[in-house]
């Protein structure tokens, strides 16, 4: 079924089934952290995790139907905020920590050991009261993380050729069924119509600041690779390289 | 420098049927 004659519970359904396996970090963790090795465990599980990212972004019903191109420039934008975005959802029972992975959580004062970590730590850990003070629910979160990867772009580039149009054009109808989708995980909550306005409003406003603490992310991981602080390599180094170049 | 061969391994895991699980 093509995503346009979906319903949006059959589009929430499918983006459920999309989200991606728990992933354990699986090293022995050397306590005290010394700011390369906690830089070294970041990267490590990020770099698996964004392989599970492609996956997960192919999974979702339209995207593999975006020009090839398309498909790259919005990972290649978003995959900071999409990482964040996952770190903020498995940490939101957990005030005051940060649930990199079930073998791989940290307290704030542990970003101590990393130069400028402190702050986006802070950040991250901002949002997260506020998803939890917001009571956040899963198909809120699968379709946040949807939007994310759909809207990264949009901004960013103006279709010349006919298959880019044809592609953007795909890719706005395909942002459509998202916003219906979290229109309608909204409409199941119990709210009036007016609170279900507000939370719609409430939930798309804290994209903006995962945008910011994306882009001040890349910054400060940019920053430890010049420094040789940290070895980044594979997948990482070429999302990575994409956003700095 | 193409956009294929600038992000290479995102390309491959993007075109590859196999399930990048296995690839990781």
């Amino acid at each position: 079924v093509h995503h346009s004659a979906m319903s949006p519970e059959e589009f929430i359904s499918r983006i459920m089934e999309a989200e991606p396996p728990e992933i354990y970090l699986m090293e022995d963790m050397n306590k005290p952290f010394t700011e390369s090795s906690m830089m070294m465990s970041l990267t490590n599980l990020a770099d698996k995790e964004l392989v599970l990212m492609i996956s997960w972004a192919k999974k979702i019903p339209g995207f593999v139907e975006l020009s090839l191109a398309d498909q790259i420039h919005l990972l290649k934008c978003c995959w900071l905020e999409i990482l964040m975005l996952g770190l903020m959802w498995r940490s939101v029972d957990h005030p005051g920590k940060l649930i990199f992975s079930p073998d791989f959580k940290l307290n704030r004062e542990e970003g101590q050991c990393v130069e400028g970590i402190m702050e986006i730590f802070d950040m991250l850990l901002a949002a997260t009261s506020r998803f939890r003070e917001l009571k956040l629910q899963r198909e809120e979160y699968v379709c946040l993380k949807a939007m994310i990867l759909l809207n990264s772009y949009l901004c960013t580039n103006s279709p010349e050729t006919a298959e880019e149009l044809e592609s953007r054009n795909k890719l706005l109808r395909l942002l459509d069924s998202v916003i219906d989708a979290l229109v309608w995980a909204i409409s199941k909550l119990g709210l009036t119509t007016q609170q279900q306005t507000l939370r719609l409003g409430h939930l798309t406003m804290l994209l903006s600041h995962i945008r910011h603490v994306s882009n001040k992310g890349m910054d400060h991981l940019s920053t430890m690779k010049r420094k040789n602080v940290v070895l980044v390599y594979d997948l990482l180094l070429e999302m990575l390289d994409a956003n700095t170049t | 420098t193409s956009l294929k061969e600038k992000h290479k391994i995102l390309h491959q895991l993007l075109q590859n049927s196999t399930s990048p699980v296995d690839l990781a």
